[in-house]
């Protein structure tokens, strides 16, 4: 099964919008990057970045997307890491969550100013990472991403090659 | 009345915070520890102010009076 | 040391219950409609 990589692209830029609360006078910035990886080797299969005045093919460009390529390898190593830690202590990080009947768990980091949220797409080799401002609250990253995971029921199950 | 909200998940990781709320995250630690009546309420009052907190879906909502 | 002390006593002056109830979903309500991604299509 191939990916439909041009909606992966919408769908991940569609992930970046920021919340603005009425109830209460809250609001949040755009999260910085949406990243599709590889659950094997952290590979980006897709992305979205919300700063969309970085000319393309610039220097700017090419370092932002290096250094996503470096996020994203060490967040796959820390989600691996994380998931293969079988003394079950359960930590303000992990948010084991289920979604249409499947299991999966979300978790947070920090890395250095940026607040990382990660999980795997259920029963697939695929992680959905975003990365956001450390202002953006991780209690509301997890709400978003879990969000953003039910949508993505087209890619449980989805594997590699 | 209100001067600021801050509301926490149970791992106690913030959702939103407002105003005096933004700037007493470290209060969750203790908030999250209150005891609420039945309806999942409480209040504690402290550094002359009065915190309403009110908890449902695993979130609790902590307001500042 | 503990910087708050239990109300034993409600004091309901300031906001009530109800209110306190309302503002709770208002705020869950607009994360969860602004948490709502719009899907382009397929995605394989």
């Amino acid at each position: 099964v191939m990916l439909h990589s041009k909606n992966v692209k919408v769908f991940l830029e569609n992930t970046l919008k920021p919340y603005d609360l009425h109830s209460v006078d809250f609001k949040t910035s755009s999260l910085q990057s949406s990243i599709l990886l590889t659950a094997t080797n952290g590979g980006i299969m897709s992305f979205a970045t919300s700063n969309s005045d970085v000319p393309k093919n610039s220097i700017n460009e090419i370092n932002s997307v290096n250094n996503l390529k470096m996020m994203s390898l060490l967040v796959k190593d820390k989600w691996s890491e994380d998931e293969n830690n079988t003394v079950e202590q359960p930590t303000n990080s992990c948010y084991p969550v289920e979604i249409e009947s499947f299991k999966t768990k979300i978790y947070t980091y920090e890395m250095e100013d940026l607040h990382a949220c990660v999980a795997q797409i259920p029963n697939s080799d695929l992680l959905l990472l975003f990365i956001a401002e450390s202002t953006f609250p991780y209690g509301l990253l997890v709400i978003k991403i879990e969000r953003a995971i039910r949508e993505l029921s087209d890619l449980f199950g989805y594997r590699l090659g | 009345n209100i001067k600021g909200t801050i509301a926490f998940d149970s791992h106690g990781n913030v959702i939103e915070s407002t105003g005096v709320g933004s700037t007493r995250i470290e209060d969750i630690c203790e908030l999250s520890r209150v005891a609420l009546d039945a309806e999942g309420f409480a209040q504690v009052q402290g550094d002359s102010l009065l915190v309403h907190l009110y908890k449902r879906d695993d979130v609790t909502l902590a307001v500042y009076t | 040391t503990n910087t708050f002390t239990a109300l034993t006593t409600p004091d309901s002056t300031k906001i009530s219950k109800e209110q306190l109830k309302r503002l709770h979903s208002r705020i869950l309500d607009e994360i969860s409609s602004q948490s709502q991604v719009d899907k382009p299509g397929p995605l394989t």
